[in-house]
């Protein structure tokens, strides 16, 4: 069965564009077939695999609610819909109770047998997020264990149960505490927190590595720029983790 | 003559708050008198401060332009208006050409003789940030050096490129490079283009360090927590920069 991931978290920078574009990546490495949405007006999902969009294709797709822009890319196993600027008016323009509904109607008239729909959020509780959330079967939250990042995983929390009336099946499936420096104490201390408030949903750690700040810059995911690199050992576990958790489910 | 500062880059996690929080207690350490502003409905320089607040008195003050709700926090020379999830609502019906002046208006009518006016603004475009723009005399970028980093702040160039018409005198003050890891090739040859794009503008270096990211779980800015930590030393050298930068134009 399909599952419908948002990659989503309020705050900023804390690795969802990262996490959206190796999960699916490694995703399709181990054979599955992946359709990767960028719902990001900034478009960081599609530069990071060397696409540059208007975002006039998706806006026109929710807005209408037609089918998505599909483009294959050179990623094994992996489509994208891409998205740019235009998607920010798009932002604007899309308000109201009846569109957040918009992006689950154009899945469904999107011809396409995937094993995963993985939705890159961008860091604003607005029209885009609210739309991929209604639209999802499961619920991704990228994390910095920082005070900061603590904080916000708790706001995260109170905006996904206010959605929960839209979407009842809506749950958080998993943390990925991303950027993680393993030396420093308030790692540990903030990781405590994770796994207290999400006992056996925190996932394997990604570490700060060099490796995934550089990855975007060559349009490629990390396990094709620098596949032996300590960034490509922890999305593709972290990728095996994910896929036998919603596997089983 | 006061200096109204926008902290702003719609690249989330790039270290605004961080900025702002600590440059505006460098300031007040060096005798100057300092309002800061937190424009993010989560809040993150209140609680970076140790402030939770509902965002309501903020709210109602940009809806109905009064004067700003101005708080005495225990940092020398800095006063804070405080935020919360209640501006989130706010970012909703505060849309119109009209309301983006309301900052301006609430501004100009809120008692107090500072030096210095900086805003944290939120990691997105829209009504809040444009209201801050359009209320500044100055904007200061904080940047990350990795290569969504830089297509960031291209980005934010176009934004205020456009906003240029309704705030004719705007123009970016200075690029912070935030979160640098000297040690990375990808962070020198990000700085070429920084400086390239900026000449003069480029700040000193801000390290990654952690005291920077445990300051705010103490509810104080990284001088009052770590005075000699590494991210003491270059908050104060970066605003010793700004503000010679400032007081001289
Ligand atoms: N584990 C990591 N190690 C090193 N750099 C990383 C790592 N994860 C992400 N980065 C870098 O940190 C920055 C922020 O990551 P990313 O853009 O994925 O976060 P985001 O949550 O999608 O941000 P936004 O809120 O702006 O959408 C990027 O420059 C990215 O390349
Ligand atoms: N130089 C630094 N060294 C270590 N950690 C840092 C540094 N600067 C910021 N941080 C941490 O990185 C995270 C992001 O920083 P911050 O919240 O200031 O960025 P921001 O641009 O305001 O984010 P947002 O887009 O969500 O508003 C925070 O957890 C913060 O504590
Ligand atoms: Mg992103
Ligand atoms: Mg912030």
């Amino acid at each position: 069965m399909k599952q419908v991931i948002s990659v989503v978290n309020l705050k900023g920078g804390v690795g969802k564009t990262t996490s959206a574009v190796n999960i699916a990546a490694c995703l399709g490495e181990i054979g599955k077939s992946v359709l990767l949405i960028d719902l990001d007006p900034q478009g960081s999902a599609s530069l990071s695999l060397g696409v540059e969009n208007s975002g006039e294709e998706l806006l026109f797709a929710l807005k209408n609610e037609t089918p998505l822009p599909v483009m294959p890319i050179a990623i094994t196993g992996v489509e994208l819909v891409p998205s740019g600027m235009s998607l920010a008016t798009g932002q604007m323009t899309l308000t109201g109770e009846e569109s957040n509904n918009a992006l689950t109607s154009c899945l469904e008239q999107t011809l396409g047998d995937w094993d995963y729909v993985i939705i890159d959020c961008p860091p604003s509780y607005g029209t885009l997020t609210i739309n991929a959330l209604i639209a999802s079967t499961r619920i991704v939250v990228p994390v910095e264990a920082s005070f900061l990042g603590l904080n916000g995983l708790k706001q995260m929390v109170t905006a996904i149960d206010s959605l929960r009336p839209q979407n009842p099946g809506l749950k958080i499936e998993a943390i990925l505490p991303c950027r993680a420096h393993r030396r420093r104490r308030i790692h540990w201390d903030i990781m405590d927190s994770f796994n207290s408030m999400f006992p056996g949903k925190v996932s394997p750690i990604i570490r700060e590595n060099v490796s995934l700040a550089a990855a975007p810059g060559m349009g490629k995911p990390v396990i094709y720029t620098d596949r032996l690199s300590k960034g490509a050992d922890d999305y593709r576990f972290v990728t095996l983790w994910l896929d036998d958790r919603l596997t089983v489910t």
